[in-house]
């Protein structure tokens, strides 16, 4: 463990936060995508197969088990909370995600580390997790304003994997054998799709600003 | 353990 994965690690927990206290104390989830939440509900599951196979620490276990829990009672909430789902915005929402789903267990099919049950869909949930964040943007642009705890929720989730590139450049420079391409490759693409959401955050927070995306 | 793919990140 090293300085920038934990606060890696912290951030993505800080978004998690963010996301059940807006959705919690607004009672509300508008502006948030449904789409972009099932789709972490499937990265998490995808990637912790290994959840009691391998025991590596209590950290990792407890992690784990908070990223899943939560990412699976946002997705309720979103769903069947008979309050939380009324300001759900459906029409906005419309992304056809099961396009990148296919395309990325394709991928996974073709380019993992090895060639078994458990390693297909880690890779799977590698290349998922570069666009999940792809229903949420365009529902940002179509959505016009977005309310301040979904800006953060957002550009934390965005941050989180800025600080695992940090963290496997360091990895890089100090294990001797090192190599994760395909998270490396996949954390480049997936905080690339950032860059113009961070662009307009930066100047509304600059300008103190609402924060508006252009349609 | 080597052979275990060492996924040690989240």
């Amino acid at each position: 463990m090293n300085i920038f994965r934990l606060a890696g690690d912290m951030t993505h927990l800080i978004s998690v936060l963010v996301l059940l206290l807006k959705i919690y104390a607004t009672k509300s989830c508008s502006g948030i995508s449904l789409k972009t939440q099932e789709l972490y509900a499937m990265v998490f599951l995808a990637r912790y197969l290994d959840l009691f196979s391998d025991f590596i620490s209590l950290y990792n276990t407890v992690m784990k088990l908070v990223f899943i829990g939560s990412s699976l009672a946002i997705v309720w909430c979103m769903r069947y909370h008979r309050v939380v789902r009324r300001s759900y915005d459906r029409e906005l929402d419309t992304f056809r995600y099961w396009i990148l789903v296919g395309a990325c267990f394709t991928l996974a099919l073709v380019l993992h580390e090895k060639f078994s049950f458990q390693e297909v869909f880690w890779a799977f949930s590698i290349y998922l997790e570069a666009v999940a964040i792809l229903p949420q943007l365009v529902l940002l642009q179509r959505s016009g304003n977005v309310d301040n705890l979904t800006g953060q929720y957002v550009f934390f989730l965005g941050a989180y994997r800025a600080f695992y590139i940090l963290n496997w450049i360091y990895r890089y420079l100090t294990e001797p054998r090192f190599t994760r391409w395909i998270s490396c490759v996949s954390g480049l693409v997936q905080t690339a799709l950032y860059a113009d959401f961070f662009y307009y955050y930066f100047i509304s927070w600059k300008n103190n600003a609402k924060l508006q995306l252009p349609a | 353990k080597d052979h275990e793919s060492d996924h040690d990140e989240l």
